[in-house]
């Protein structure tokens, strides 16, 4: 589900 | 950003803005666990250390960089500048109840086995249940100021408003995150009981005390 793990959520 | 995630964010940092301004104007931290206020900063910690490895936006660096100033001002202010005020005998919840399975849980279950990742996943394992030393100290005391109710309900706030956060990017972007998810249902439970009380008790002017 999450390809690059980049976390825009705080 | 869908308008919940905004507000949430919002409602996140009033809700921290509230308490040190409480702490600020009345130089006094009693009824403040400062164990859940250290768990928020390590929460912090471990979560934006992304900030040293990526950039996502102007909003998302200022706002972590702001998290994480609130959350150790707040601890500083708790052992530091108003000590002598801080009820540490009624903060007595036993840290490593929680912190012993949340590091466990952090090493069992997470998107990748990278130190970093296994940070952050340990950070929100972590918010999900920093704010138990709180809950039990006014469960200890039976009572709360009402500024720290208030800061209570925007901290449980936030939380919530993710939840309806991540409905909308579920069905806009078919985005999930499995484990914000998950720990963030089991945040938002610990807060409904307070919530009832905020609304039965707080807003009808009255102190927040149990029976």
């Amino acid at each position: 589900e999450l390809d690059d793990l980049e976390k825009d959520e705080l | 950003m869908n308008v919940f995630r905004i507000l949430g964010d919002l409602s996140h940092l009033l809700a921290m803005i509230l308490l040190l301004g409480k702490i600020w104007r009345s130089k006094c931290c009693a009824g403040i666990s400062g164990k859940s206020q250290i768990l928020f900063a390590l929460v912090f910690t471990t979560r934006y250390l992304d900030l040293f490895t990526n950039f996502i936006s102007i909003y998302n660096t200022v706002m972590k960089v702001v998290f994480l100033l609130c959350a150790y001002v707040t601890v500083y202010m708790i052992y530091g500048k108003f000590r002598k005020t801080f009820d540490s005998e009624n903060d007595t919840f036993r840290l490593e109840f929680l912190l012993v399975p949340v590091i466990g849980l952090s090493f069992l279950e997470n998107y990748n086995f990278t130190p970093l990742e296994i940070l952050w996943t340990f950070s929100i394992y972590l918010e999900s249940v920093a704010i138990l030393p709180q809950l039990f100290m006014i469960s200890k005391t039976g009572e709360a100021e009402t500024i720290t109710t208030h800061y209570l309900f925007f901290l449980g706030l936030y939380r919530a408003l993710y939840l309806a956060n991540w409905i909308r990017r579920y069905q806009t972007e078919n985005f999930y995150d499995q484990i914000a998810v998950v720990s963030g249902v089991v945040q938002t439970i610990f807060y409904c009981d307070f919530f009832y009380l905020y609304v039965t008790k707080v807003l009808k002017g009255k102190k927040l005390s149990l029976p």
